[in-house]
């Protein structure tokens, strides 16, 4: 999988596809969503989706795409590389968000959470998937959060497709256990090779699987804390994980609108009418509108 | 000039870290 | 340690690098107020800076590679000494006598004042608000408020001209400086420029000079 356009740049999103193959144009598709990378602390969460004609469903369940957990890594890639090559079999297409995405989006001003974030990537390939002229009839989704809702929302935006979703649908349909077989390689491989933009000295890519209760991760995740710039950017820093460390190795910071202003003890209201002794004189406006004061200590 | 305030004067590995971007 | 980020003239570097101590960050007394205020003397040119800090709350700096707390940024601009030199002509003023300087010029709060009595052409500046006697050669001051009124009010003419070449909006709403149109200056009168001169200003007098300056 050619991932050169993630490592230029892999501080935000990036999409990759496959070829259309011509077949999904003509012929009535089915098409599979899922994720992979969802729970770790580091590294990119991966989005994908598969898509075959009806008809060659029973070619595309022989490949074995099995549920792609009992998959392991490299027979994920050996299948991975037969759909790749059986170019007018399936197509697919997945976003890679990166951690600091992920971060950004759920640490901003506006909380943008995990869930919206991947509903809305979802829905986003599915219409890429239209807008590229696949025949999408069905659609099965690996749910993500409360399945009704998911479904009900999904439903909604694409009216003309059945839409499934339901959990554990990688072990269901074989389109779903591709798109997660897609999903895992992206990701794996995205791990693997990332590019610390950050030049670390003393690099090592020993943080192994990245999930949270993982023991190598959590050695890997104290030794690279810094205590001005916390991690580096493989790492989700809107991660429980990631933020325990934070809070007990690194230095404070206070935000305009951090939360410790609202705290701030509201002032007795007697406390606005005792005067408070002589008051220096106010300097010139010239002064307070550009916010000068004289400089009384260094 | 950040628009937070780190609460510390200490070394910083900015030039590691810190890629200024409009 | 603290470091401080200062904007200061560009020919200030060098006087740090011609002599040991070239600039010195001293102490001395804010006229207006009586409080201590921080200065910048160039030992050099014998020149003093009034300093001035930008301060909000919730900033930083990254200085190379270190991080800085407070994001404060100060900034240094020539005063004219004669403000500081008012400050105890007036105090020794009010015992009605001419006395020689080094003996007007003193204070245990901030001893640093004596450097004022280096300054180049001192004689020269002291006659736009004292009266002088010289017995055996050596001068000796008193403080005229005559005088001192009239050069104030040159400092203000100066200040109002200033102020138009800035576009400087005086207009009588508090707006922020950002935000006004050019037309804006016109519609303000010649007393509105006035009046803010005479404000800025008053930041480097005591309250009653400014007070007698606001009459005259």
């Amino acid at each position: 999988m050619d991932l050169s356009e993630l490592e230029k740049d892999n501080t935000g999103r990036s999409r990759l596809s496959s070829p259309v193959p011509a077949v999904c144009r003509e012929e009535p598709c089915v098409l599979g969503v899922d994720e992979a990378g969802r729970g770790p602390v580091l590294g990119p969460m991966v989005y994908a989706i598969c898509y075959c004609p009806e008809s060659r469903l029973a070619d595309l369940e022989a490949l074995k795409v099995a549920d792609s957990k009992t998959l392991s890594e490299s027979e994920r890639d050996r299948l991975f590389a037969k759909m790749e090559e059986d170019q007018d079999l399936v197509g697919w297409a997945l976003d890679v968000l990166s951690p600091n995405l992920i971060s950004t989006s759920m640490l901003g001003r506006v909380k943008y959470n995990l869930n919206s974030l991947s509903h809305d990537t979802a829905t986003g390939l599915i219409q890429y998937a239209l807008d590229q002229g696949v025949k999408v009839t069905q659609v099965f989704v690996d749910t993500v959060g409360l399945p009704e809702m998911y479904q009900k929302r999904l439903q909604q935006r694409f009216p003309e497709i059945t839409v499934t979703v339901k959990a554990k649908a990688d072990a269901l349909y074989p389109v779903v256990s591709a798109a997660s077989i897609c999903a895992k390689v992206a990701r794996d491989q995205a791990v693997k090779s990332w590019q610390f933009v950050e030049k670390l000295q003393d690099l090592d890519a020993d943080y192994g699987s990245g999930y949270p209760n993982d023991p190598k991760t959590k050695a890997w995740l104290r030794r690279h804390v810094e205590p001005v710039f916390g991690f580096p950017q493989l790492v989700r820093f809107s991660w429980r994980t990631a933020q325990a460390i934070l809070e007990k190795e690194a230095e404070g910071v206070t935000w305009e609108d951090s939360a410790t202003e609202e705290q701030e003890g509201h002032r007795r209201i007697t406390s606005y009418f005792q005067s408070e002794g002589p008051r220096a004189r106010a300097p010139h406006r010239y002064f307070q509108e550009r916010g000068l004061e004289s400089a009384t200590a260094l | 000039l950040l628009p937070c305030e780190v609460l510390a004067n200490r070394f910083a590995p900015v030039g590691r870290f810190f890629t200024p971007a409009i | 340690p603290r470091q401080h980020v200062f904007l200061i003239p560009e020919y200030l570097k060098d006087a740090s690098k011609k002599m040991k101590n070239g600039l010195m960050f001293i102490k001395l007394v804010n006229p207006c107020s009586g409080e201590g205020a921080i200065y910048l003397f160039n030992m050099c040119l014998k020149q003093l800076f009034e300093i001035k800090v930008f301060k909000e709350k919730h900033h930083s700096w990254f200085i190379n590679e270190s991080v800085q707390s407070g994001g404060l940024l100060h900034f240094a601009t020539p005063m004219d000494p004669l403000f500081l030199l008012l400050h105890y002509l007036i105090k020794a003023g009010k015992e009605g006598k001419y006395q020689p300087l080094d003996q007007v010029v003193m204070d245990e709060v901030f001893p640093n004042c004596i450097l004022l009595l280096k300054l180049p052409e001192l004689e020269k500046l002291l006659r736009h608000v004292t009266e002088e006697k010289e017995i055996d050669n050596k001068k000796y001051y008193k403080y005229s408020k005559e005088k001192t009124l009239k050069w104030l009010e040159k400092k203000v003419s100066q200040t109002v001209a200033a102020l138009k070449a800035n576009h400087v909006n005086v207009g009588v709403r508090v707006q922020s400086a950002a935000f006004f149109s050019s037309d804006q200056i016109s519609s303000d009168k010649e007393e509105d420029f006035i009046r803010y001169a005479h404000g800025l200003i008053s930041d480097y007098i005591p309250k009653e000079l400014s007070d007698d300056l606001s009459k005259y």
